[in-house]
């Protein structure tokens, strides 16, 4: 089954 | 800030408030931006609308405006499909103004909407070079995540040099749709057009896809970009003042 990441994963906090 | 088509912002609003229903709007010279990530923080969509694009525009000083999107959809919902609109915040003010006109300014409506105080989390997005763009009428996007939702909750999208395919399985069995580059584009808002360096197979959730889908009564055509491993960007123009852009997060095998 494939997890749904979250969008904070790929995109950096500023 | 004000608007002689005051349906631009409500369809802006429209497409935002069901993915994020209160948000940031930062105002400064430039014009109006938002960042904002669902509550699952699965979704993130950045809008930018430039002072040139409105008729008249000022702010004299930077200012960030929480603002319920579900409130302000509702008093837009007010507004007649010709009426011009004036955004206003004034200085110290803790509650932004919604002015309304109709076009031979027989009537004149006025709103006052509380501010939010929020606590926003602003994320860096990267410069992308995607391995693949997309670009298709919004109103065949809104159908394809209609229909593949009917099959399962993901949707596969792969490409190839010929086309692009969408498919879905769950209980019921299994479904695809494909779509072919247009070869002779008489009308540019009905082409569907690929852009492929490298073929790419990504999975998301449908559910994203149909809650984007809202703002394509902004934009005739979408564009979808893609890369592996990378959030999806969902493209939707506004007129000549600038986008709306929703990022996606893939579902990815552990």
């Amino acid at each position: 089954m494939a997890q749904q990441k979250s969008i904070t994963f790929f995109f950096r906090k500023k | 800030a004000r608007l002689l088509h005051g349906s631009i912002f409500a369809k802006v609003i429209e497409g935002l408030r069901e993915l994020v229903n209160e948000a940031t709007w930062e105002c400064s010279g430039n014009g109006i931006t938002l960042q904002a990530m669902d509550s699952s923080h699965v979704a993130l969509v950045s809008l930018v609308m430039r002072s040139e694009g409105f008729e008249s525009y000022r702010c004299d000083r930077n200012m960030s405006l929480g603002i319920s999107l579900v409130s302000m959809s509702k008093v837009l919902k007010t507004m007649g499909k010709d009426d011009s609109l004036t955004i206003r915040v004034n200085d110290d003010s803790d509650s932004i103004i919604i002015a309304m006109e109709s076009q031979n300014q027989d009537k004149f409506a006025d709103y006052e909407l509380r501010l939010m105080d929020l606590d926003s989390e602003h994320l860096g997005i990267p410069d992308t070079d995607y391995s693949c763009a997309i670009k298709m009428p919004s109103s065949e996007f809104s159908r394809i995540c209609r229909d593949m939702s009917i099959m399962g909750d993901s949707v596969l999208i792969c490409t190839t040099k010929e086309g692009v395919k969408f498919s879905a399985k769950g209980d019921l069995g299994q479904g695809s749709i494909r779509l072919v580059q247009t070869t002779n584009i008489e009308k540019e808002e009905e082409a569907v057009i690929i852009e492929m360096k490298e073929a790419v197979a990504l999975t998301f959730a449908v559910r994203y896809l149909s809650m984007f889908c809202k703002a394509a009564p902004l934009s005739p055509q979408v564009g979808l970009s893609l890369s592996e491993d990378t959030p999806l960007m969902c493209e939707f123009k506004i007129a000549e003042m600038g986008h709306v852009r929703f990022y996606l997060a893939p579902k990815i095998e552990d």
